[in-house]
């Protein structure tokens, strides 16, 4: 009930899973 | 769930390190956003990260919840786009 309303923020970081992370870094 | 992902409990996010937890997080809900939008996949999960660890992992057991929280970033992110 107390949670924070949800305002999506379009200048989030993208998020990248580790399995993209270390075939980049290859 | 993801197949070959054990599902994460919260006993599990609290030993991990906060830095951490986030990642672990984004690591089980970036499957089930990429399958609903699979080239926004990775900044929408960045944008529904924000939300508290604990509402991350209600989503994670409730598909309801998750959809409409994905749905309203990608209607805001796309209006966004829109405007620029």
């Amino acid at each position: 009930v107390d949670a924070k309303p949800f305002v999506p923020n379009v200048h989030a970081a993208e998020f990248i899973p580790t399995f993209q992370q270390k075939k980049s870094s290859l | 769930h993801v197949r070959g992902q054990e599902p994460l409990t919260a006993s599990m996010l609290a030993a991990a390190p906060l830095k951490e937890q986030k990642q672990l997080l984004g690591e089980r809900l970036y499957p089930l956003i990429q399958a609903l939008h699979p080239t926004l996949a990775g900044k929408i999960t960045g944008m529904l990260l924000e939300i508290d660890n604990s509402e991350l992992l209600h989503m994670l057991e409730s598909p309801e919840s998750l959809h409409s929280k994905v749905e309203e970033a990608v209607a805001v992110l796309q209006a966004h786009q829109a405007k620029e």
